[in-house]
């Protein structure tokens, strides 16, 4: 994985063999998961960073929800290569892999991704058909039972905001479902989407202020501010409700429900120029950045044990 | 495969409360074939919207007519994607396997 270009975009499989490849030369620190099956029967592949201990508590990331979003997963490549980099070197990400887990899942829509490659590079959904509807796929950042179905999310299957017939009616929101409640010690979750630079905590679906929001808020902060530091990126943070719009069924207000204090959702960088279809010379600026960011996050997850 | 050619991505800026309750129903104006690319936040804070050729001038009209201001972001989004392509092919094409 030393020779492999982090500056560009890859497809699927380069994403999976870039995963084995990992697991092969850090043996003792990095492991794959498959946590389930995509619609179209891919792997749903999680790369478990550990340094030992049974179901240590751990922080959970995911990159590429919305398969178009190709910096995201991008930017996921870039993390695991930069964890297994910095471990032993980095005194802060040595002491959290050394009392917590780190789980990365780098292609969360294979279907999707897949998709945006070989015929869609819009496509932003599951590939899952509506049954009675031309229109395939459903929003995976809609399915979640968290407000499911309440008003910022579509009925309508062939919107980019569809939320499904059912809470978890993906697997690929399934899975992740099912991993995150019979591990039980995940204390921090992060998504990563791009873009519109903004980082996100619950609720999405409520403008009822979450319990912890003070916390959450000034967490948020800290993170953005490591985050411009590199390079002056400006974010906005805050709860989705009031930063974005509202959205019902999202992923960080299931797993705050679920009692995961530290849930975000990132939106990462735009150039202004672009949306989401960055030049991939935005990749390595995206990653960085990012990553000053998710440190500032899981420090404090290991610091503030609870 | 879908290809974009002619659809451009129009970057729009609320001015006020009114406007922002335009936007906010964009998606639901069906005969537009609109792609929200980045939803309506605030006022001042832009939207983005990805307009097939087909609409593109009735949809414009509907901005003026409603005195909202945008600007073209993306001219020819299939121009992006072949450049996006091409450097993929490129990046490919260096990387070759080692024996």
């Amino acid at each position: 994985t030393d020779s492999f270009d982090y500056a560009n975009y890859h497809t699927l499989s380069e994403i999976y063999s870039f995963q084995d490849m990992l697991v092969a030369e850090n043996p003792n620190l990095v492991s794959k998961i498959v946590i389930g099956q995509s619609y179209e029967g891919r792997p749903l592949n999680v790369l478990k960073f550990s340094t030992g201990g049974s179901n240590r508590p751990a922080i959970w990331i995911d990159t590429g929800i919305h398969s178009r979003e190709w910096v995201t997963q991008a930017s996921g490549l870039w993390f695991a290569k930069k964890i297994v980099t910095d471990y032993g070197k980095d005194s802060a990400l040595t002491a959290i892999l050394n009392n917590m887990d780190i789980f990365l899942e780098i292609a969360t829509n294979p279907d999707g991704y897949y998709f945006t490659h070989t015929s869609n590079r819009m496509w932003r959904k599951t590939r899952k058909p509506n049954p009675g509807n031309s229109c395939y796929g459903v929003d995976p950042n809609r399915n979640w039972d968290a407000g499911f179905g309440l008003p910022g999310a579509s009925t309508n299957p062939c919107s980019e905001t569809y939320h499904g017939p059912s809470a978890h009616s993906e697997s690929e929101v399934k899975s992740i479902v099912d991993f995150v409640k019979s591990h039980g010690n995940i204390k921090t979750f992060i998504s990563i989407h791009s873009y519109s630079q903004m980082l996100l905590y619950p609720c999405g679906y409520t403008t009822t202020p979450v319990k912890d929001q003070a916390e959450l808020h000034s967490l948020a902060e800290k993170a953005i501010t490591d985050l411009a530091s590199l390079y002056g990126t400006r974010y906005r943070y805050g709860s989705i409700i009031n930063v974005i719009y509202q959205a019902s069924g999202s992923t960080v207000d299931w797993t705050y429900e679920q009692g995961i204090k530290y849930s975000y959702t990132f939106e990462l960088r735009d150039t202004g120029s672009y949306g989401f279809l960055l030049p991939a010379k935005q990749i390595i600026p995206t990653a960085e950045e990012t990553w000053l960011a998710l440190m500032a996050l899981m420090d404090h997850t290991y610091k503030n044990p609870y | 495969k879908e290809t974009f050619e002619g659809h451009q991505v129009l970057r729009i800026v609320p001015k006020n409360e009114l406007q922002l309750a335009l936007l906010k129903n964009l998606e639901e104006i069906v005969e537009f074939e609109l792609d929200v690319w980045m939803g309506v936040t605030g006022v001042s804070y832009p939207v983005d919207v990805r307009v097939p050729p087909h609409t593109l001038e009735t949809f414009k009209s509907y901005l003026d007519s409603h005195d909202l201001e945008y600007s073209t972001m993306i001219e020819d989004v299939q121009a992006i994607l072949d450049m996006e392509r091409e450097q993929m092919k490129s990046a490919a094409r260096l990387v070759q396997p080692r024996n």
